[in-house]
This record gives C-alpha cells, structure tokens and sequence, in this order.
C-alpha cells in the first residue's frame, strides 16, 4: 500500500518540479508532511518564483497560484494521462507572458492526450489546433465550427 | 482513445441537439460571456455521472433541461469515444456513453425525474458506466471548472494527498 | 428606521436598473423578500439578460455574473459615492465587448470619484487616463509612473 | 476628497519606500504575475484598519513585513488624502492617515507586534481613525479583492440587504 503510494509520489513529484521549472524558471516541489507514513499528514506545495524565497502558498498572487496548480495538473497527466482533458479559463488569471507559457505547454501535451479548453484570451485561442465558437441568440447556444483565428479575433474584437 | 464528438439535446441553453465532432489534439472553445462554453463542460460532467447538481450550476437535476421557447421534458447528452484500439473491453470501434434525464412529475412530487445511462445505445446500470469511464481514465480530475483553476493550491494537505491516493 | 430603510433601497434600486441596462440591454432588479418587514428577508437581484428569461443567479456564467454583481456596486456608487474605488481584475470574466462598457462606465463615473483599477487587459488599460506599471526583481517590487498604452502593450505583449 | 499619494515602507514585497502619487480619475495598474500590483491594494486595506490578516493573504499580521534581502522589523503605509475643500473635520489640506506594525518579540511570544495609528503624524487611536475614514466615505465597500468581482452575486440575501441597511 505504501510501496504504491510512493511509486505514484515519486514519479509525480518528479513532473512536478520539472514542469514548475519549465513554465517559470523557479522551482517548485512536493513534500510529504510525514514521510513515514504519508497516509497521516498531507501533501505540501512548496513554490520559489525566480529571484524570490520559498513562498507560502497564502501569499501567492492570482497568477502564481494558477501556475503552482495547473504544474500539478500536468505532473500528473504526465503520470498517468487521460484520454482527454476539458479545462475552463485556466488562463483568467495569467499575464500574457504566462498565458502563452500554458497555452504552449498545452499543445506539446495534446500530442498525448486531447486537449478542450475554453478560453476568452487571444494568446491562448492562437495556440489551439482548432477552435470552435459559441453564440446565442434568444438563449439558445449554437456553435459554429472550425474558425479561424483571423474570425475569432472578429468575433471578440471590439468594433 | 479519444472524444471524437459530443451530441447535446436540450441541455441547458443547447435548445435542440447540437453535434460537436472533436479532432485530437488542442481545441478551443471561444465566444462572448453567457453563450454556452461553461455549459458544454457542464454537460461532459453530466455523461461522467456527476450527482449533486451544485456542480453543474443547477438547484436540481431537472434544471438543467433546456428552459425556452419551448420547455422540453427531457435531457440527453452523449459522449462518442473513439476505440479502434480497443483500450476498452468492448467489440467496437466507437463507444457512446448517454445519459438522459426525464422529468416524471407526482402529485407528492413534482420535481420528480427519472434518470438513464445507455452504453451504445442499450441501457446499462449506473456502476457499468462507472466502470467503464475508470478503465478509459476518464474521470472527474481531468476537467477544471471555471474559477477552480488555483482550486489545487487552496485546498488542505491532506486533501491533495488524496488526489496520489486515488492514483495508487 | 424603515423610513430610511426604503429611502436607500428605492434609489438603489432604481440605478441598479438603469445601469444593469446600460451595461447589457437587459433587465435587472432588485427585490425585497419582505417588503413589509424589509429586515426580516433578504435582498434578491432578479436579472434577465436580453432575449433570456429572468435567470437564476446561480445558473449564470461568470460574466453575466460579473455584470450583476458589478451593476450593484455602481448602483451604490452613484447613491453614495465613496471617495476613491479600488477594483482589482474585475475584468477577469468579462469578454472583450463586456470588459470595454465596464471600462467606459468606469471612465465615466470617474468624473466623481477616483478609481483605481488593477487590469491586465488591454481593454481596460485603454480606457485609463493614468496608468501605472508594477514590476519586481528579485522579489521586490518598483512601481513605473505614468506608462502609455503603447509602453504598456510592449509590457504585457509576448515577444 | 481624492487620494493623493500612497506611501509604502516595507510592505509585503514593497522592500524600500515607495511613494506612488496618484490623479483624479481613472488610473489603472498593470504588470507581471506576482509583480507587486495586488499588494497595492492589500496596502490600502492595511491603511484601513484590516484586523483580520486572511484579509490580506497572510497568516499573521507580522507576515506583512517585507521579507527580503535585508530584513525589516516593521512596516508602514500612509495614504495622503486632498482635503482642500475640507470635507474631513481637519484643518489641513491634506489629511495623512498612516498604520504601521512593528516587530516586538518575546521570550514568551516570539510573534508579538506594537500596532500604531498616526493622522497627520500625530498618534491616534483606532476609534478616532476609523472615526475619519467613515466621515471621508471611504471603508471596504470602496475595494473589490482580485477574484471577488462576483461576491455580491454569490452572498446570501440576507448579507446582500445589510449592505443597504449600513447606507441607511
Ligand atoms: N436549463 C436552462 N435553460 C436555458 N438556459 C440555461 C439553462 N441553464 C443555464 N442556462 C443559461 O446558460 C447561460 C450560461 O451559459 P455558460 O455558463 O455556458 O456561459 P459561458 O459561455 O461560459 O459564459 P462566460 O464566458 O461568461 O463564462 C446562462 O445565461 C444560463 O441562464
Ligand atoms: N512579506 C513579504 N515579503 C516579500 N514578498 C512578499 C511578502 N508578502 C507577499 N509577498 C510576495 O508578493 C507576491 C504577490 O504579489 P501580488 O499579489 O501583488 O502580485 P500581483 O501583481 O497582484 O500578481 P497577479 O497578476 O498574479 O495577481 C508574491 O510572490 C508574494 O510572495
Ligand atoms: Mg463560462
Ligand atoms: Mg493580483
């Protein structure tokens, strides 16, 4: 049971500090709270942005803590991957130079796995192989399909 | 083993049956605010069995039949798997998992509904649909709702050891 | 006391109204559970965005919910007005449609009142009179006065 | 009644003084990821007698004190208000209200900390701080927190009519 634990930790972990470095150039890590007996204590997130100290995780800005969880999302798909992943405005919170970071990372992994993302941000949509668009009209949805991004930027440019 | 479509029937704002075949790789849902991205999440969720409607934005399972012009009675959403390498048990190259809600009211109940899980087509209990999503690794943890991307760094210790857990 | 109850909540209601419409070309109000007895019930917001029936709060997407709760607190705004307003990423939810009238309703009401708006959209920053560019360097942090749009959109934009 | 200027003295990752001056109307802010633009607000909400430090994203009011290459003991915000047209009972033109927290460690209390109010440089006591602030109209109501743009909505409507009877 234990052996288990840590055959999965191990490789996640692994992920974990190889992914944080790669999307921030910082490093980040998991550290198990008793490492005896990993089933009575939690599992710790420790991140240090480039140039900071080890931050506690309160104190992270929106962004950083976008990124310090979708590393452990990752670590994981890259464990034990899905066939598919559906994710809702991971970016909301990201700057644009971390949106592009993601979205990157995001489409080197749809080689494995698909990717379904929803996303309201130029720099994310100009990532994706395809993109649908949804509209409604009378509060019925309709999609339109295989837009470009040329299209989407019509669509959610302003006039 | 991939999602190559997704057919939604009166599911929320999606008024009639809508079909959105999916190509692998990365794709991206995009348009204005309250057109319907969030509620496709929502209806692959619906597929995955999800229980409580909290989780799909709904006070009761029934709200979530598509509310318009006109009321249908009734909500169906299928995921179409690709499995031409038989990663699943099943003898076909294609798996469709449905699950259909149906409004049934009482007179002591008029919320009342009935709720159905068809595995390509033919009925099937809610524990084989469980089980056939675990054996595709398909599960809750793969999708992010909106606003729970930092969900991960705000939860306990404990629970995010869990998440290992669950994966040993 | 309910005298003074009624004498807020009216105004309120009334630019929650107004605004909720400016910001949508819909319809949204406010409802008191108990109109005899205003303190022994709650104040419900009813919206119906244009061409939807009137929705349930809960069933709204995150922008539609962004403009509901946004409208409230303009509505507030404009019957009380504070001295300044600190908002930051109140722009995360909102389509870039959305995210301009927001800005311009903001660039509006700030002939009243001072605001100061954390954003990381180009929309929003568009709208400013003033903007100011915060950067950190080994996690301390510099403020930079007086950046425009154009200094910004190198900023913010991904080489 | 505008604000002028914000001081900021080793305040969170604000390692130095920091003097940003503000103008009348719309300014917005805008930087990297964790770049320092949402302690900016933390500061302002510092200023206005936060007591809880969740408020603020720390975990004790000490944690607020820049943590850096050299550490501080203390930290300290003033935020510098135009009174010109004496809206604030205050013969000044210019009303300096300022909140700072120093370390002061005991042997039985390594995290002890001295709190301190100062209007216009002279000592004060938080009922007398708080006192202005609420004769300004300036209090929480006016600060919207990074991921909070949707709490009236998702409040109970109960809190939601407690903000008209505080108008009232
Ligand atoms: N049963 C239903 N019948 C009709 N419409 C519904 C139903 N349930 C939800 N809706 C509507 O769906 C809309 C929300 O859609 P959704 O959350 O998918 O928007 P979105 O595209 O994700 O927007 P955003 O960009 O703001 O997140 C709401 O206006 C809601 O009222
Ligand atoms: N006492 C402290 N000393 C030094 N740095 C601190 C202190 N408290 C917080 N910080 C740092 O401040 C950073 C967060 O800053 P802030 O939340 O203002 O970022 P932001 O510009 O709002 O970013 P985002 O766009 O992601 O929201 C974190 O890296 C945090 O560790
Ligand atoms: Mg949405
Ligand atoms: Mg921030």
């Amino acid at each position: 049971k234990k052996e288990a634990f840590f055959e999965v930790f191990n490789k996640v972990r692994e992920n974990y500090r190889k992914i944080y470095s790669q999307l921030t150039g910082g490093e980040g890590d998991l550290i198990l709270e008793n490492e005896e007996n990993p089933f009575e204590g939690g599992l710790i997130i420790k991140v240090k942005p480039p140039g900071k100290r080890s931050l506690s995780l309160k104190s992270l800005s929106g962004g950083e803590k976008s990124i310090a969880s979708l590393s452990f999302i990752f670590a994981i798909q890259e464990y034990e991957p899905s066939s598919f992943y559906a994710l809702d405005e991971i970016d909301m919170f990201l700057d644009e130079k971390n949106a592009e970071k993601v979205a990157k990372m995001i489409s080197e992994n749809s080689r494995k796995a698909q990717f379904i993302v929803v996303s309201l941000r130029r720099i994310t949509l100009m990532q994706a192989d395809h993109i649908y668009g949804v509209t409604s009209s009378n509060g019925v949805s309709t999609i339109i399909g295989n837009v470009n991004v040329r299209e989407v930027e019509k669509m959610v440019e302003v006039k | 083993m991939y999602l190559r479509e997704i057919q939604i029937e009166n599911f929320k704002s999606f008024g009639n049956r809508v079909r959105i075949p999916f190509l692998t790789g990365f794709t991206a849902i995009t348009g204005p605010n309250g057109s319907g991205k969030s509620n496709i999440i929502d209806a692959i969720l619906f597929v995955l069995g999800v229980r409580s409607p909290k989780m799909v934005r709904a006070e009761r399972l029934t709200d979530l039949i598509h509310k318009g012009a006109k009321d249908a009675n009734y909500c169906k959403v299928s995921l179409i798997f690709d499995n031409s390498s038989r990663e699943l048990p099943v003898d076909s190259d294609e798996i469709i998992l449905t699950r259909k809600i149906k409004k049934a009211p009482l007179p002591n109940k008029p919320d009342n509904y009935y709720s159905y899980y068809y595995i390509n087509g033919k009925s099937a209990s809610l524990s084989e649909f469980i089980g056939l999503l675990s054996e595709g690794n398909i599960s809750e943890n793969c999708i992010v709702q909106q606003g729970d991307v930092t969900a991960i760094v705000e939860m306990s210790d404990m629970q995010r050891r869990k998440i290992i857990d669950e994966l040993a």
